[in-house]
């Protein structure tokens, strides 16, 4: 043991595992935790290459390697509980994804809240076994967050009973989703619904793309990989462009919305239902960005406090860079963010189970409110998080450039959170609509509840802007 | 101006309010921004896009209030007194580095004075000091596993060179003493020089 780091042990003022039972939610789910870690890390299964000295198909390979043991471990240990199955995968993937992170994060999930009870039956062994890979398409070559912007069609053909779904221009290409350049055989695709000459808007299908047991892509089906990208090596990211291919009706998910034999629509209770997955993710990536940032602050702050370097009084050993104001300044607004983060990240879990709840049970006056934080507190930590992690990483001088600090995987395999699931710019635009709407609520006298309640504070009155 | 709301730069409910505040007056602002461009005959649409800076500074504002109170309620549930003070150090440094980050919002509020803001700074200092002794006790308690983190720096041990060293080694492209492009191009272009 690197005896700089032995002393600092000895300073602490507190009790580092009692801190850790609460950053975990309490001592039994850090003993969990552990013997969930131990189970991965003692077995050989899942020793591996250092994937820095592999080329991409052979950390594609060794990914898809990881993820099918994974699968069958989970089985093997019966760990069913997602939050362990989180924290199972997470152990197994270290700082990088995996190819088969959307079957899990996306494609079960919403086929578990968007499917009617027949389709649920139908799909959910299939994808539970695995034999349906599934991957989560939504975005395009040429439109991301602006969901309504999406081209891909589904037209519905009453006298097949079937949806034609086409990618109509070069920008309507999917483009992006995680696992569906090699890895899956079946999309939930995005698309605008038409029926009897009428647009219905973004709803959601479920589209074989491979054959489930050649893997040889099916008629109408162009797919493939986007190729390599600032980091996510071990993702097959995909495009998909569909070719007139023809659906059975009861592959478009309605749970909520539904589409009779004869063509005719009939409306979801809430439009912003189909948010519903989103809503979900993104309440995760608020918990991302404080593992992030937190690993970030581990790397950077042990270093810190063995690396010596400089002099602050002439003649005497070089100090420990931690001794320095400006590192000091530097990274412990940071350490302090990452505990800010993980506060965040709990409550955020909870607010949406206990929303999601509510939902379920048809009460959905809480799900703007919702929507509008997880939105606006998405694009806050990860805005926070991508910076502080560069900042993180040029305090370890020019060992942070190598890729053994790890922090330059911990960077390309962040940064993209301030674009998916929701561009930033986008997301806080999205909460200032619900902030303005609340706004004027306040001002016509409605009591409001929640994270803007202190809109209706009376002060609201003190700062006039002054014409020019 | 409004006059400054009295702020206790130790006090965290205080800072929370403080950061409402200046919420609560940049919604204002971007609504206000929006007010304004209707008056000069913008449509709806256009008035939003005019002001969408307003109103991605007030959504940051919002998110930005909301981590601070979250961050302080959370304090109320540490029963721990030693971990409550750590943690109290933290919460304030999160807050009053924000506070730093973003003065401009809280003069022009109305809700700090530039006395207010030095002090701010000078409290900045201290508690980095303060937290010194405490910084890698804090990291440990995230509990990330060496295997997990995959960190020759951020290793648990601090034996960092070391292993740094035998990491290098094992790059592929020490296989070899001497690379194969030796032979192939460095070699021949001699001959040929």
């Amino acid at each position: 043991m690197n005896p700089d780091i032995t002393r600092e042990r000895k300073n602490a003022t507190f009790d580092v595992e009692k801190l850790t039972y609460i950053l975990d939610g309490g001592p039994e789910k850090t003993k969990r935790r552990r013997e969930i870690e131990s189970l991965v890390f003692s077995d050989p299964d899942f020793s591996e290459e250092d994937p820095n000295f592999l080329s991409r198909s052979d950390r594609y390979d060794q990914a898809v390697r990881k993820s099918a043991q994974m699968i069958l471990k989970l089985r093997e240990y019966g760990i069913a509980d997602p939050e362990e199955i989180y924290c199972y995968k997470k152990m197994v993937q270290g700082n990088l994804h995996e190819a088969l992170g959307l079957h899990f994060v996306m494609f079960l999930p919403t086929l578990y809240s968007q499917c009617d009870a027949e389709q649920a039956r139908k799909w959910l062994p299939l994808a539970e076994s695995f034999q349906a890979i599934g991957t989560y398409a939504q975005t395009e070559m040429g439109h991301g967050t602006h969901l309504r912007g999406l081209e891909t069609t589904a037209t519905y053909d009453p006298a097949t009973q079937e949806f034609v779904l086409n990618s109509p221009t070069i920008s309507s290409i999917k483009w992006w989703p995680g696992g569906l350049g090699k890895t899956s055989n079946h999309a939930i695709v995005l698309a605008q619904l038409h029926t009897l000459g009428n647009c219905h808007g973004i709803h959601a299908f479920i589209v074989p793309i491979r054959d489930m047991s050649t893997h040889i892509p099916l008629p109408g089906i162009v797919v493939g990989d986007i190729g390599p990208k600032f980091g996510f090596s071990e993702v097959d990211n995909g495009f998909l462009k569909l070719e007139n291919v023809r659906l059975p009706r009861d592959n478009m998910l309605m749970k909520y919305a539904k589409v009779e034999p004869d063509g005719t629509y009939l409306k979801p209770p809430s439009a912003k239902l189909t948010y519903g997955t989103m809503v979900f993710i993104r309440s995760l990536i608020v918990g991302e960005s404080a593992r992030a940032l937190s690993k970030a602050s581990i790397i950077a702050i042990r270093y810190s406090s063995v690396r010596h370097q400089s002099e602050i009084r002439a003649g005497e050993p070089e100090p420990q860079i931690l001794d320095y104001q400006t590192q000091q300044y530097k990274l412990f607004p940071l350490l302090a963010t990452a505990y800010a983060f993980t506060f965040v990240g709990q409550y955020m879990r909870e607010t949406y189970q206990r929303i999601s709840g509510d939902i379920s049970d048809g009460d959905f006056s809480q799900l703007p409110e919702l929507h509008a934080l997880c939105a606006g507190l998405k694009a806050f930590t990860t805005w926070t998080t991508n910076a502080g992690i560069e900042v993180c990483r040029m305090s370890c001088g020019g060992h942070g450039y190598s890729r053994s600090s790890a922090l330059p995987d911990i960077y390309v395999e962040f940064t993209p959170a301030c674009t998916y699931e929701g561009e930033n710019t986008v997301m806080m635009l999205q909460t200032a609509r619900y902030l303005l709407k609340s706004y004027r609520q306040a001002k016509d006298g409605q009591q409001l509840s929640g994270t803007v309640s202190y809109l209706n504070d009376a002060n609201l009155q003190r700062v006039q802007p002054q014409t020019v | 101006a409004a006059r400054p709301t009295v702020v206790d730069v130790n006090d965290l409910s205080s800072l929370v309010e403080v950061y409402k505040q200046r919420a609560a007056i940049l919604v204002e602002m971007a609504a206000k921004s929006i007010q304004q461009e209707l008056q000069h005959r913008k449509c709806q649409e256009d008035a939003w896009n005019n002001s969408s800076i307003d109103l991605v500074r007030a959504s940051d504002a919002h998110c930005h209030y909301v981590v601070v109170k979250l961050f302080t309620d959370k304090l109320g549930e540490i029963g721990d007194t030693a971990i409550h003070s750590v943690l109290s150090t933290l919460a304030l440094l999160y807050a009053l580095h924000g506070i730093k980050n973003n003065s401009g919002d809280f003069l022009q509020a109305g809700l700090l004075s530039v006395p207010q803001v030095l002090q701010v700074s000078v409290r900045v200092k201290e508690l980095l000091s303060q937290l010194r002794p405490n910084a890698v006790a804090l990291v440990d308690s995230f509990d990330v596993n060496d295997k997990r983190l995959n960190s020759v720096l951020g290793r648990y041990d601090g034996n960092v060179y070391e292993h740094l060293f035998e990491w290098a080694r094992s790059s592929p492209l020490n296989a070899t003493e001497v690379h194969e492009s030796f032979h192939k191009y460095l070699k021949p272009l001699r001959s040929q020089l």
